[in-house]
C-alpha cells in the first residue's frame, strides 16, 4: 500500500514543518512506482505526479499530521477526482423502448455484463428488458446468452443468416413492438484497430440509434487501456464504462487512465460470475483499492 | 558515470517509457536499462539504435535462458495437456487451436469440456469438436470436472488418442475454493497416467497489465505450470509482462495466439516478440 511505501520514509523525516524538496521527491518516486505497479498509464502517472508537487509544495501544512500524512491525503482526493464521477445510473428513453448497446474487447466480459445490467434494471425498475444477440461470430455465443437469459426470464431474438447490422435492427423492432422498455444488443469482442469491425458497430448504432452506449472494459487491462478507451471512443462515442473482473486482485489502475483522458464515466462495476455481482461505480471505493 | 547517465537523461528515460507502456514492469525495466547502461558505459556507446539493440537482446537473454518451449509429448499416449487461467483469456480457443495443429500433424486428439460451470462452454467447444472431426467427453451441467477429465482419459486410453486436450472453466487466482478444483483435477490425471500432466498451460491475455505476474505465482504454486499461451497479441497491448514473469518466476511463454482463426496459433519466438515489443 502507499501507506506502508511511506512508512518508511516516514521515520526518516525529522522535521515536522514544511516538506522539503527532497523529501517531496522520495514521495513522489514511491508514489510513480505504486501507481505503475496498480496499471496506471505511465503518461496518467506523469500528470498526476505533477498535480501531486504543486499541490504538495503549495498547500500550507497542517499542524495535526505529518508532512508525509499530508502527501497521502492530496495523493487520495487527486485520485478521487480524477476517477471522475459516482456513477448516475440508467438514464432511460423519455419516449418509446431505450436502446443500450455494448461493445469492447473479445473476452472483457461483454454478454455476461448485458445479462447482469438486464437482471440490474429489472429488479431495480421493474422495467420490460430484452436482448439482442448480435454476436455471429463467436462459436455458441446465442446460446451463451440465451441459457442465461433463461434464468432470469428475458427474451433473446436472434435470427440466422443474417449480418450484425440487420440483426440488431430487426431484434430492436421486434422488441419495440412487444413491449419491451429496454433492449440491450450484445455484440461481437472486436479489437479497436480493427477497420471492419469498427465500422461493423458503427452501423450497428447508426442503424438503430441507442440511448446509451457502455465500453465494457477488463479491469486487470494494462498500459493499453487508454488507447483501447480512446480507440473505442473516437469511432463510436460512449457514455459510460462498464469494468469487469474488479473481484480479481488487480489494482484496476485501467480506471484511473482511461477517464482521465477518455472522460467517459465509469457506470458500472462487476464483481463476479453469479447475476448480482454487479453494482454502480463508487470512485472511493475504486481510490483506495488503486492505492492498495 | 553519472555525467554519461545525466547527460543522456532525457534519451534513457524515453527508453524507460516504452518499455513500461509495453507491459513490462518497473522493476525488470530498471533491471535492463542498468545492465545495458553498464555496457554502454564501458563500450563508449552513445548511438540510440544501438543501445535499443542492447535492450533487445537482454531481453531476449531474459526470454531464452534454459529455453523450453517444446511440447512435451511422453513415449506413453496419451500424452494429457491441461490448460487454465482467469475468465475469457482464450482457454477454450487455445485448446481448439491446438487441437488443430495437432490434428494437421496426423495426431488422434480427444478434446476433454472440463469447464462444467460456465452458460454454453460445453457447446463451445463442441462446435469445433465437429469442425475438426473429434472425439469430446463432456458431462451433464454443474457436474465433477474431476469424473470429466477421468472419463476423457480413460476414452482416450481405449481409442488408442495421442493427445487429450482440458479445457477447464475461467477462475480468478485468488479463489481458493476454484484453486482446489484445479489441484483436484492435477490429481486425477496423475492418478489416471501414473505422472503428471505432460503440459498444464496458463492461458495470459496479452493486454492483462501486473495482474498477469499475481496470475502466475498463484496458479504456478498450485500447479506447477509447465508454460504459458500467450492470447491476443494481435491486439495493441504488448504482452511484456511475459519478460518480467520469465525473470522472476521462470515460466516461459511456449505458444501464442494472435487472432481467432484455427491456425492463429505459433510457437513462442522470442526474437520476433521482442523486435514486436520495438515495433
Ligand atoms: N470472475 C469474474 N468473471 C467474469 C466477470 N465478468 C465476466 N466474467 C467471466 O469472464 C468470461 C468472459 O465473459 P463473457 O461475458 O463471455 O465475455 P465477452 O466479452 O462477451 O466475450 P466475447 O464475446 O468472446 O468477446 C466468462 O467466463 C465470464 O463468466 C467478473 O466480473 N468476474
Ligand atoms: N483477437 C483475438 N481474440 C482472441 C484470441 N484468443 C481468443 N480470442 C477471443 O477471446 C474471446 C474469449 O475466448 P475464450 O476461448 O472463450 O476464452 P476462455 O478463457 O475460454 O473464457 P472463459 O472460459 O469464459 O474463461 C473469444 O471471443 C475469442 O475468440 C486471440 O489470439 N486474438
Ligand atoms: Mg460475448
Ligand atoms: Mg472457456
Amino acid at each position: 500500500t502507499l501507506t506502508a511505501r511511506f512508512e518508511d520514509l516516514f521515520y526518516k523525516i525529522k522535521n515536522k514543518g514544511k516538506l522539503s524538496p527532497t523529501d517531496l521527491d522520495s514521495a513522489l518516486r514511491e508514489i510513480k512506482l505504486a501507481l505503475l505497479e496498480a496499471d496506471v498509464n505511465f503518461k496518467v502517472v506523469k500528470e498526476f505526479l505533477e498535480n501531486v508537487k504543486t499541490k504538495a509544495t503549495g498547500e500550507k501544512i497542517l499542524e495535526s499530521i505529518t508532512p508525509y500524512q499530508q502527501v497521502v491525503k492530496i495523493v487520495n482526493e487527486e485520485i478521487i477526482k480524477m476517477l471522475g464521477p459516482s456513477s448516475g445510473g440508467i438514464s432511460f428513453s423519455s419516449s418509446g423502448p431505450t436502446i443500450i448497446m455494448v461493445m469492447g474487447l473479445q473476452g472483457s466480459g461483454k454478454t455476461s455484463s448485458v445479462i447482469k445490467l438486464a437482471n440490474y434494471i429489472n429488479s431495480k425498475f421493474s422495467r420490460k428488458v430484452s436482448i439482442v444477440a448480435a454476436d455471429i461470430y463467436r462459436p455458441a455465443a446465442v446460446q451463451q446468452l440465451k441459457d442465461m437469459a433463461k434464468n432470469i426470464n428475458v427474451d433473446v431474438f436472434f435470427q440466422s443468416g443474417l449480418d450484425p447490422v440487420s440483426i440488431s435492427s430487426k431484434g430492436v423492432e421486434f422488441f419495440r413492438k412487444n413491449g419491451s422498455d429496454v433492449i440491450i444488443i450484445d455484440t461481437a469482442g472486436r479489437l479497436q484497430i480493427d477497420r471492419d469491425m469498427m465500422d461493423e458497430i458503427a452501423n450497428i448504432r447508426k442503424k438503430i440509434n441507442p440511448h446509451l452506449i457502455y465500453l465494457v472494459l477488463d479491469a486487470m487491462t494494462g498500459q493499453e487501456a487508454v488507447n483501447i478507451a480512446y480507440g473505442f471512443n473516437e469511432k463510436v462515442e460512449y457514455d459510460g464504462i462498464i469494468m469487469t473482473k474488479l473481484d480479481s486482485d488487480t489494482r484496476g489502475g485501467a480506471a484511473l487512465s482511461v477517464y482521465h483522458v477518455v472522460k467517459k464515466p465509469i457506470e458500472f462495476i462487476s464483481t463476479g460470475e453469479k447475476i448480482e455481482d454487479f453494482d454502480l461505480f463508487h470512485p472511493e471505493r475504486m481510490a483506495s483499492r488503486i492505492l492498495g | 558515470w553519472n555525467k554519461f547517465k545525466n547527460d543522456n537523461r532525457l534519451f534513457w528515460d524515453e527508453l524507460e517509457e516504452q518499455m513500461i507502456a509495453g507491459d513490462i514492469s518497473i522493476d525488470t525495466t530498471a533491471m535492463i536499462l542498468d545492465e545495458v547502461k553498464k555496457n554502454a558505459y564501458s563500450e563508449n556507446i552513445n548511438d540510440p539504435e544501438r543501445i535499443e539493440t542492447l535492450i533487445k537482446s537482454e531481453i531476449i537473454k531474459i526470454l531464452e535462458i534454459n529455453k523450453n518451449t517444446e511440447l512435451n509429448i511422453p513415449h506413453e499416449p496419451p500424452a494429457v495437456f491441461l490448460i487454465v487461467g482467469v475468465n475469457g483469456t482464450g482457454k477454450t480457443s487455445s485448446v481448439a487451436k491446438l487441437a488443430s495443429m495437432f490434428k494437421k500433424d496426423g495426431k488422434k486428439v480427444l478434446l476433454s469440456a472440463a469447464d462444467t460451470y460456465r452458460a454454453a462452454a460445453v457447446e463451445q467447444l463442441q462446435h469445433y469438436a465437429e469442425k475438426l472431426n473429434l472425439d469430446i467427453v463432456y458431462h451433464q451441467k454443474f457436474s465433477d470436472p474431476g469424473a470429466v477429465v477421468y472419463d476423457s482419459i480413460e476414452k482416450a486410453k481405449a481409442k488408442g488418442i495421442d493427445i487429450v486436450l482440458i479445457d477447464t472453466a475461467g477462475r480468478m487466482q485468488t479463489s481458493h475454493n476454484l484453486m482446489e478444483e484445479l489441484k483436484k483435477i492435477k490429481k486425477v490425471i496423475s492418478g489416471r497416467i501414473n505422472r503428471d500432466a505432460d503440459e498444464i498451460l496458463l492461458v495470459i491475455d496479452s493486454t492483462t497489465g501486473q495482474n498477469a505476474k499475481k496470475q502466475v505465482e498463484l496458479f504456478n504454486k498450485s500447479l506447477n505450470l509447465t508454460g504459458i499461451i500467450l492470447t491476443k497479441t494481435d491486439s495493441t497491448s504488448k504482452g511484456g509482462i511475459v519478460i518480467t514473469i520469465k525473470n522472476d518466476l521462470k515460466v516461459p511463454v511456449k505458444l501464442i495466439t494472435s487472432g481467432e482463426k484455427l491456425d492463429d496459433m505459433s510457437y513462442f519466438d522470442a526474437v520476433k516478440f521482442t523486435d514486436l515489443l520495438f515495433s
